[in-house]
């Protein structure tokens, strides 16, 4: 796909290399030459030119890109400022980043597709996993049901899904387990790596170390971290 | 839970209106006094000080405290300052958020428990959600396996899980669905709303505009996209 990125700060950088690296086209465009030279080896393309300008902007393959991204921060002016030059030159599909709900009302009122906040977003993930013990990692759906990696409780060791029956006796799907296996990097030295152990059987046993994978309602895994 | 939260940037102030919201209990600290007038009453407690003054910090009941996070962004300096003098204290788990590559190496040789990046962690998940189409997010665990949200082709409107065997056809797990609701807001405006239909078991219908949330190898998940 094909992906055009405004302002090359840590987001929008840290989105234009992610796409390149999954095989994307993106363009990563930015007014500061230092930040253009930084990624040009990173990012597909990088070009020098000042997003607030609808005549060098409109220069830009704008009718072949599929997703157009203002990545731009601090300066709330040339954010919105970039977002309606992008609609007015009709873009397929417009997401813009908002740093502040009045940013936010702006943004909307002009009309983008989706709204990122990419602070707010990952204090979310954060709060969860910082306040859940026992909680690796956690993914929220909707605010009642989750996705959380916990260490194997030491009572479940050596027993088998089928036996421990998590969704009949605590309302729980059991997604995997994923153990931490040693490598060598490339240096040569050792480092942990997770491994995922695919998708989840009756007869998968839980071991010692073991993280594993669980989805269901918030309290229903509450209660069973607290057991 | 009792945390201190240092600089109430974007994700600071995120961060801990989040964990105040969840029950615990939160000390923000900033500097700059606009920005502890601002979150006073969103955060449990909001203090005006210097966090690179060893003296001034010390005050702050740290031995009581279970978690320490330096969200300090753009001031590099004084984000490590701050980690340095909380090492130094001896406080029992210590996050401190990273701004560049170089920062990162200076937070590990000091030695903190944790590193955030708020912009990077944001970037890989919009990454992934851009890339495959029809997905709504998703969630990676480690490079191959994901748990992705995606609309509910055509074809499957109206079959039940036990019809459509998701593991043994597609080697993938169906957690729940999600279905829009309409509400009103706060303004008695109509709005809509992701609702989560709990615990996916084989009676589960799918119905047209559902969003099903499903669990399995990348490829696998990208097969069934694409069928
Ligand atoms: N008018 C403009 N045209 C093109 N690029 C711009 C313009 N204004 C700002 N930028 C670029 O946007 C980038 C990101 O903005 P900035 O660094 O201010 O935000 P930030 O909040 O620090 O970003 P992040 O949190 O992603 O690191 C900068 O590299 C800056 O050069
Ligand atoms: N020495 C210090 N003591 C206390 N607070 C500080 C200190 N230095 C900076 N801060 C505060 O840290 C906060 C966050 O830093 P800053 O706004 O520079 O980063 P940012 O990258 O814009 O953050 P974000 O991306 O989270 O919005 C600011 O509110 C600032 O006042």
């Amino acid at each position: 796909m094909k992906f055009i990125i405004f302002g090359l700060g840590n987001f929008g950088s840290s989105l234009g290399q992610k796409l390149t690296e999954q095989g994307n086209e993106v363009i990563g465009v930015d007014n500061d030459m230092n930040k253009v030279d930084a990624f040009k080896e990173k990012i597909s393309h990088t070009v020098c030119l000042d997003s607030t300008d609808e005549i060098i902007v409109s220069g830009l393959p704008l009718k072949d890109t599929d997703i157009v991204i203002v990545a731009i921060g601090e300066d709330q002016g040339a954010n919105i400022m970039t977002t309606a030059v992008l609609k007015n030159l009709e873009v397929k599909r417009l997401i813009s980043r908002a740093i502040t709900p009045l940013h936010e009302t702006v943004l909307q009122a002009i009309g983008v597709d989706d709204i990122v906040h990419p602070e707010e977003e990952t204090a979310e993930r954060w709060a969860k996993r910082l306040c859940l013990r026992g909680v690796v990692d956690s993914f929220e759906l909707s605010g009642q049901y989750s996705i959380v990696e916990v260490n194997v409780p030491q009572k479940y060791v050596g027993k088998s899904l089928q036996e421990l029956s998590f969704r009949r006796k605590h309302n729980l799907l059991v997604l995997t387990t994923i153990k931490k296996e040693e490598s060598k990097n490339l240096l040569g030295l050792k480092q942990d790596e997770n491994k995922v152990q695919g998708v989840a059987s009756p007869k998968t046993v839980l071991e010692e170390n073991d993280i594993m994978v669980i989805y269901g309602a918030n309290k229903d895994i509450k209660k069973l971290l607290n057991e």
